[in-house]
């Protein structure tokens, strides 16, 4: 592999910046990659709160941003959402790019004064997001 | 390209849900909420807005309430884990008085007869009753701590459609039970699940409970903690509470499911060692796959 070696050298020396960071642009995670955003808001915000007694502040999260390539091992992800983005990457850029969405919540508990004034304390499935995915 | 079928039907929803108006075309003709139609949370925040101001609750109802939400969520409104009851619903009900109340004889315990009426319309057909109780507010100053014997003798008369034809039929009920009184304490609570079960079964929208408890020290007390009369008084007329598990898909039911919502996997023994420090999560699944069982 000398010569090989020999010739790579005597290969002009290009401004560093340039290839270099565009040659490590390919390793960095992509800062806006699909995770969990918080987003905590008040019933009293929503004028709610004259029959939501609890809870006080509720925080349903929400799941942004790009799904990378190697969306397998990092969100669970499908076969078929890496199929998608290679779609989407080699075929048909109209195909959109696999979405960033909740998969999996936790329930909520809720106290209401209901219509006739009665009171209710209720548990709702799926009303907070926990996890992400790419789909 | 089309957004998937469900983000659609969200959006149609929210579109709507923030133009249509009671009273509008799209506003269901009997204003009360059809189950499937808005999941129920949703429907309440939003026919609050085009709603008239609602009934304020009596101010001790909301505090038991509030007690209980503390009891079974989190400050976030996270159910509590710890929870090992099958109702994920609770609804209190003041009553309409049907007639002013004779002041109790509160030397004897006597609690006051009750004439009430309960407007149980909010309960849907998919909420199953699991328990019920009628909530009396009590402000007991037993000097020690001493347990006391209630005998109530409630009568339930059905007001239901079934009635109108021929006169209600009373159907005398003696419910026996007892509770322990502690310094300062607030409530009583007197099962009366007998009583309800079939009503709630038959989605009876009225209940009519007359009757009276009197409430006497239980003889097996120490003799020093039988002086004295027991001073009762009793502060308004009860609630009624119903303990309901909510059967639809928008309801939580928590004990179905693992506490970590794993799936569940063949042999749960070939399930790797808990993490260290999960042992009360484990303990938990162990509980609660026993359950199941």
């Amino acid at each position: 592999g000398q010569d090989a070696v020999g010739s790579q050298l005597k290969q002009p020396l290009v401004p560093a910046a340039l290839n270099l960071s565009e040659y490590f642009k390919q390793f960095v995670f992509p800062q806006d990659e699909c995770e969990l955003h918080d987003f905590r808001l008040s019933f009293s915000q929503l004028k709610w709160d004259n029959w939501i007694v609890a809870p006080h502040r509720y925080n349903p999260r929400y799941c942004k941003g790009d799904c990378p390539r190697a969306v397998g091992h990092r969100y669970g992800s499908p076969v078929h959402t890496v199929v998608q983005n290679i779609i989407y990457e080699k075929l048909d850029s109209s195909v959109p790019r696999p979405s960033c969405v909740p998969a999996r919540y936790s329930p909520l508990s809720v106290l209401t004064i209901e219509p006739g004034g009665s009171i209710a304390y209720k548990e709702y499935e799926d009303m907070i997001a926990t996890k992400c995915t790419c789909r | 390209s089309q957004p998937p079928r469900a983000e659609a039907w969200v959006a149609t929803n929210a579109a709507l849900e923030s133009e249509v108006e009671p009273g509008s075309s799209l506003w269901p003709a009997d204003g009360r909420d059809r189950p499937g139609l808005l999941p129920p949370l949703f429907k309440v925040l939003s026919d609050g807005r085009g709603e008239a101001p609602r009934l304020q609750p009596d101010s001790r109802a909301l505090q038991y309430m509030k007690k209980l939400y503390k009891a079974y969520a989190t400050k976030e409104g996270i159910p509590k884990a710890n929870r090992n009851h099958l109702y994920n619903t609770v609804r209190l009900f003041t009553p309409w008085v049907q007639q002013k109340q004779a002041p109790g004889r509160q030397e004897t315990g006597v609690l006051p007869p009750a004439d009430l009426l309960f407007n149980l319309d909010r309960v849907t057909a998919v909420e199953h009753l699991i328990k019920s109780v009628l909530l009396y507010t009590l402000d007991s100053s037993v000097s020690v701590s001493s347990a006391v014997q209630c005998v109530c003798s409630l009568v339930m008369k059905e007001t239901g459609t079934s009635s109108q034809t021929q006169p209600s039929t009373p159907r005398p009920l003696t419910l026996q039970s007892r509770f322990e009184f502690r310094k300062k304490h607030k409530w009583a609570e007197i099962d009366v699940t007998p009583l309800l079960e079939p009503l709630v079964a038959s989605s009876e929208s009225h209940v009519h409970l007359s009757g009276n408890c009197t409430c006497v020290k239980d003889q097996q007390q120490r003799p020093a903690a039988q002086e004295g009369p027991l001073n009762l008084t009793v502060l308004a007329s009860p609630s009624l509470i119903l303990y309901l598990n909510d059967t639809s898909a928008q309801a939580y039911h928590g004990w179905y499911s693992l506490p970590y919502r794993r799936r569940p996997s063949r042999g749960l023994r070939q399930q790797s060692r808990p993490a260290p420090g999960a042992g009360e999560e484990a303990a938990q699944v162990g509980r609660s796959s026993r359950r199941q069982r």
